[in-house]
This record gives C-alpha cells, sequence and structure tokens, in this order.
C-alpha cells in the first residue's frame, strides 16, 4: 500500500567523494572520518561496499561548499592508512524516499527504482534504512527524479505527507 | 554529547548478496529487487557504491533463511540484464546506532569507526541515514562490536536508552 512511503526528498547541494581502493583493515575508516569531523563537516550519506583484494572504496557526500575542506581531511588521513586515489563529483543531489512502514514490506525499493529507470534516471549510489532509502542521481535529473518517485507512491494525493525527516 | 545517540542493535540472522558487475544503466536495480520483491523476501540494507567503467556492484542484506529463494530471483534477473556475478556471505551480522541528533552533528560516525577500531573489528559494509548508522562484521564479531559501540557511546548509562528502530 502507499502507506509504506509518507514523503520524498530531495537534497540538491551536495558533493559526492570517493576514497578508492582504501586498505581495508580496522581503523581505516575512523583515520578518515575522524579528520573530516574535526574540521567541522558533517558527512551526509556514507557507502562501502565489500571489499576486494584488501582494498574498499569509501564514498560519501558533504554539502558542496565543503569539499575542498573535506578534500584536505582525506589528504591528511592517506599519510596514516598509506595511498588510496580519491575523486569527487560535484554535479550529484540525493533523491530519497521515506516511511514508517518499509522494512517490513517488499517491493518499496524496487518501485522505486522502477519509477527511476522509467524515467531514464541512473543511479549512481544507494543506500538505505529501515525507514528510508536514498538514491544519489546526476544533479540536473534531480527534479525528474523526485517528481518520478512522487507519482510512483501518489505522494500529492496524500494528505498525511509531510516532510520527511 | 552522547545525546545524539539513543540506542545500538543487533541483526544477527542477515545473510550478504553481492551483483558484482551490473551494468549500470537504468532499470538494472529494478530488474533485480523486483524478482525479490516478488517472491516477498524483505531487504534490509542495500549498498551500491560509484561504477567504473559502466559497471557497479549492488550488496544487499536478506533474513538468513532466504538466502537460496534470493539468488534463484538473482539468477532470473542474470537473464534480463546481462550477465554479472554474484558472492554471498552468511556469516555476517549487522551492528547499527540509532539516534535523533545524528544529522547535525560531525563526530558520531567516527567514534562508532574508532569503538570498532579499538576492538579490532573490521568494516564489511557502511549504509547511513540521517538517524541511523549501519555497519556489516563478521558474526562472531558482532557481539564485540555491540559491546564496543555501547560503551562508546556510554549507551548502558543513558536511562533513555530506547530499543532503536
Ligand atoms: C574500509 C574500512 O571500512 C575498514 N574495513 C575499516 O574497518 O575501517
Ligand atoms: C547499478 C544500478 O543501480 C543502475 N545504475 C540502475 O539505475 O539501476
Amino acid at each position: 500500500s502507499d502507506r509504506a512511503v509518507s514523503g520524498a526528498a530531495l537534497t540538491r547541494d551536495e558533493a559526492k567523494i570517493t576514497a578508492v581502493g582504501v586498505p581495508d583493515v580496522p581503523g581505516t575508516s575512523y583515520e578518515i572520518f575522524s579528520r573530516i569531523a574535526d574540521r567541522n563537516v558533517t558527512v551526509d550519506m556514507i557507502v562501502q561496499n565489500i571489499g576486494d583484494g584488501g582494498r574498499a572504496d569509501i564514498s560519501f557526500t558533504v554539502p558542496r561548499d565543503e569539499l575542498a575542506v573535506t578534500l584536505e581531511a582525506i589528504d591528511e588521513a592517506r599519510t596514516v592508512t598509506g595511498d588510496f586515489d580519491v575523486t569527487h563529483d560535484d554535479q550529484v543531489a540525493k533523491v530519497s524516499v521515506v516511511g514508517m512502514g518499509m522494512a517490513t514490506q517488499a517491493g518499496v525499493a524496487d518501485r522505486m527504482f522502477l519509477a527511476l529507470s522509467e524515467a531514464e534516471i541512473n543511479i549512481k549510489m544507494i543506500t538505505t534504512s529501515e525507514i528510508k532509502i536514498s538514491t544519489l542521481v546526476e544533479r540536473d535529473q534531480a527534479l525528474a527524479a523526485l517528481r518520478a518517485v512522487h507519482n510512483a507512491f501518489a505522494l500529492d494525493q496524500n494528505p498525511e505527507s509531510i516532510p520527511p525527516l
């Protein structure tokens, strides 16, 4: 039922950073994120997938205007963890759906993915919790993505549609 | 302050599946997750990091006893999307922290990562939302991980520590 999803949100001004091939050993994440926290940068999505050959990629998003200071923090971390590559992209935006009923309902994620697929929007990154699914898309597709998701869950017809978290 | 984190949780009986090198084009995620939803399997963490060379890896967790039926769903998806590799691991567990104040506080993620690092626990996967940070660890390290995180945020001393979402 549509009640599983109560709202959709767009976060437009994010930049994505990827630490490519970091040592997949205890402590590496701490070395990176503690230096970012020291500079008072609030990190939004953090995504790490399963590593390969002792290395893993960690991507995360920060406010677009904090990209430069975040890259400094990562440069510092590399002197401690051992070298790895860093890529970044500030032409991205986050589109999410929220709802309390998600965790128990199979089929919410695929309806969101169907909506994006039909709008020919490529999903660059995915992260989820029990009440929220977030995707990173190209910034110039963000509004089309939000509209597609809104329609898929009939959010405009739902009077209780609350601005999500 | 500790108030940013109100609880920690352990989900023990999960299996992790990774679709390795899927075509990074609109529709691929839908083809995979719609077939899993058709079999009424509830997916927990979904993690996709930025792709490379037109391919991306998507990992997700399902209840351990639904691993076989999920692998069938993926085999079916492959006939539509084009071939990709599939790996799985049922010796994993999810350890998370929850809290309403996270989104605005730099430093929650790194405190969790420090706690896991000091307990010499390797983080296999990370996914986040504004109110929750989830990590996948080896199942045999799950209790040590939960204890480390509990201590880091002084959760046992916090009378309002509520069972999280
Ligand atoms: C890659 C990174 O997450 C590493 N596994 C760690 O535990 O910090
Ligand atoms: C990899 C997968 O997420 C693809 N980019 C999609 O949009 O479905």
